[in-house]
C-alpha cells in the first residue's frame, strides 16, 4: 500500500482488507486543520473488482456501499462508473463533478475558497493492472528457499526489496539520476515499491511524479499493480532518457508476465485544449504488444476536464 | 415496558477481522483528493510550517537503516507553488507524519518507510 503527499494532493492506494475510505473523512479533517482547505477541487476513487469480496469490511463490502459512503461525504456531487465486462475485469470509478466541493461551511475568518481553473501542465495517470502471472513472472517475489540447515534470511524487507528492484530492471524504468526508489519484499512473498521521479536539476516545473507497484504473487489469485503519473514523452529515445509509454507499458508487462491486464489512462484535458489528451489515448493500440495478447475491450470515457481510457487485454 | 426494537446494523459497524491466513486481496482501492489542480493554485494564505520530515529521520526499523530519506539530497530545491511571502508553498506537505499515521490507523496501515521528494512526499505502507 501507498501515500503520497503532495501541496494540493493525498492519494492513498491500498490493498487487502484496508478501510481505505474510512480514511476519508480524516483527510478532510486533516486538510481544513492544517491547511484551510474548505472544499475538493477533484475526488477519485477507483478500484478492480475484487477477488474475493466476501472479505472485504465496512464500506468496502459492497460497490453501492462505497458510493453511498463517499455520496455521503460529498453531498451527491459525485458520479459512479462500472467500466468493463462485468463478468470479467471491469473496473469502478466515482469521480466528483466539474465544480468544486464545498465540504462544510467555512467559518467567518476563512471565506470559501475554490480554486481556480486548471492551467496548468497536464495531468496523466496510467495504471496497469495485472493478475494470473506466469510462474516465471510471480518467482522473483517469493523469499528464495534456502538449503536444509542454511541460516534463516538476514535481509531486511528494504534489502529484499532492492535486491528484487535491481533483478528485475524496476530500478531502471525510469533515468536512474532523477529516480529515488523506496522498495520492499515481504515474508514470505510479496513486494512494494514507491518511486518519486523528476528530482533532477534539469527538470522542469510539473516534470516531476511518481511511480508505484505491488505484487501479490501467490498462485489463484496473483497480481500485480503499476501505477505513475511521470509526464512521459510521446516518442520513443527521447533525450531526457524516459520511456514513451507504449515502452514503458512494455516494459512493465515484461517484467510481471501477466496473462490478462487491464489499462486505464485519465489526461487533463484543460479547458482551452480539449483535445490535449487525444495522443496519449491512441497509444494503447491493438497492436501495442505486438500480437503476444489480444485487446478485448477499449473503452473511452470524456469527463468534463479528464479523458479516461480503458483497455483489457489477455495474452494469446 | 415498552419495547425498544433494535437497532439495524448500520454498513459502516465493522465484524470482527478476518484473522485466518486465507487469500489476500491484491486489486487496491485508489483515493486522489485533490484540493486544487496544482500547486500553483493554492490560495497562499496559509502558514508554510516547513517540512515536517526534515525534522523527523527516525531509524525505526532496527538496522539502522533510515526510514526517511530526502530525494538526491535535497529538500531545499522544492518546486511547489509560492505563498504570499515568495517562499514555496508546502500545503499538504506541512503536515506532520504523526497525523498521517494516525489517519492510517483508521485505514489499517502502517508506515514502512518515507521518502521525501522535490514535488511530493512518499510513504511506502504495510498491508
Amino acid at each position: 500500500s501507498s501515500l503520497f503527499v503532495a501541496p494540493h494532493v493525498v492519494i492513498l492506494k491500498t490493498c487487502g482488507t484496508t478501510l481505505n475510505l474510512l480514511g476519508l473523512n480524516r483527510i478532510l479533517e486533516i486538510a481544513r486543520e492544517y491547511c484551510g482547505f474548505s472544499s475538493v477541487y477533484r475526488c477519485f476513487y477507483s478500484r478492480k473488482s475484487f477477488f474475493f469480496p466476501e472479505r472485504q469490511q465496512g464500506p468496502h463490502r459492497d460497490w453501492t456501499e462505497e458510493v453511498k459512503f463517499l455520496d455521503n461525504v460529498f453531498g451527491n456531487a459525485g458520479s459512479a462508473y462500472t467500466v468493463g465486462p462485468i463478468n470479467r475485469d471491469n473496473w469502478l470509478l466515482y469521480i466528483t463533478g466539474a465544480n468544486p466541493v464545498a465540504l462544510v461551511p467555512a467559518g467567518p475568518e476563512r471565506p470559501l475558497a475554490l480554486p481556480p481553473p486548471c492551467t496548468g501542465p497536464p495531468d496523466q495517470t496510467l495504471e496497469i493492472l495485472m493478475s494470473h502471472l506466469t510462474p516465471a513472472g510471480a518467482a522473483p517475489f517469493f523469499l528464495p528457499e534456502l538449503p536444509a540447515g542454511s541460516p534463516p534470511e538476514s535481509r531486511s524487507g528494504h534489502e529484499l526489496g532492492t535486491d528484487i528492484s535491481a533483478q528485475l530492471g524496476i530500478d531502471t524504468l525510469f533515468p536512474k539520476s532523477e529516480t529515488t526508489l523506496d522498495s520492499f519484499g515481504f515474508e514470505p512473498c510479496g513486494y512494494s515499491a514507491n518511486a518519486v521521479v523528476g528530482s533532477g536539476l534539469n527538470c522542469n516545473k510539473g516534470d516531476g511524479g511518481y511511480f508505484t507497484i505491488h505484487v501479490t504473487p501467490e498462485d489463484g489469485w496473483s497480481y500485480a499493480s503499476f501505477e505513475c503519473n511521470v509526464p512521459l514523452p510521446l516518442r520513443a529515445n527521447d533525450p531526457s532518457g524516459r520511456p514513451d509509454m507504449p515502452s514503458l507499458i512494455r516494459r512493465v508487462v515484461d517484467i510481471f508476465q501477466p496473462n490478462r491486464l487491464t489499462i486505464t489512462l485519465f489526461v487533463s484535458t484543460g479547458e482551452d485544449s480539449p483535445a490535449a489528451a487525444a495522443p496519449a489515448t491512441k497509444v494503447i493500440g491493438a497492436d501495442l504488444f505486438d500480437g503476444a495478447f489480444t485487446r478485448k475491450d477499449r473503452i473511452i470515457y470524456e469527463f468534463e476536464g479528464y479523458d479516461l481510457l480503458f483497455a483489457c487485454f489477455e495474452r494469446r | 415496558a415498552q419495547t425498544i426494537a433494535p437497532t439495524p446494523p448500520s454498513p459502516l459497524i465493522l465484524s470482527e477481522p478476518d484473522t485466518s491466513p486465507g487469500p489476500f486481496e491484491g486489486p487496491e482501492k485508489l483515493l486522489e483528493v485533490w484540493f486544487a489542480p496544482t500547486p500553483d493554485a493554492l490560495v497562499g494564505d496559509h502558514v508554510d510550517h516547513g517540512s515536517p520530515l526534515s525534522s523527523h529521520h527516525a531509524t525505526a526499523n532496527g538496522n539502522g537503516v533510515s526510514n526517511c530519506h530526502s530525494a538526491n539530497g535535497s529538500s531545499a530545491r522544492r518546486r511547489a507553488g509560492v505563498s504570499s511571502n515568495g517562499q514555496p508553498f508546502q500545503g499538504l506537505r506541512t503536515v506532520p507524519r504523526a497525523v498521517w499515521e494516525e489517519m492510517l490507523d483508521i485505514v489499517k496501515c502502517k508506515v514502512l518507510s518515507v521518502i521525501e521528494g522535490d514535488d511530493l512526499d512518499s510513504y511506502l505502507l504495510s498491508e
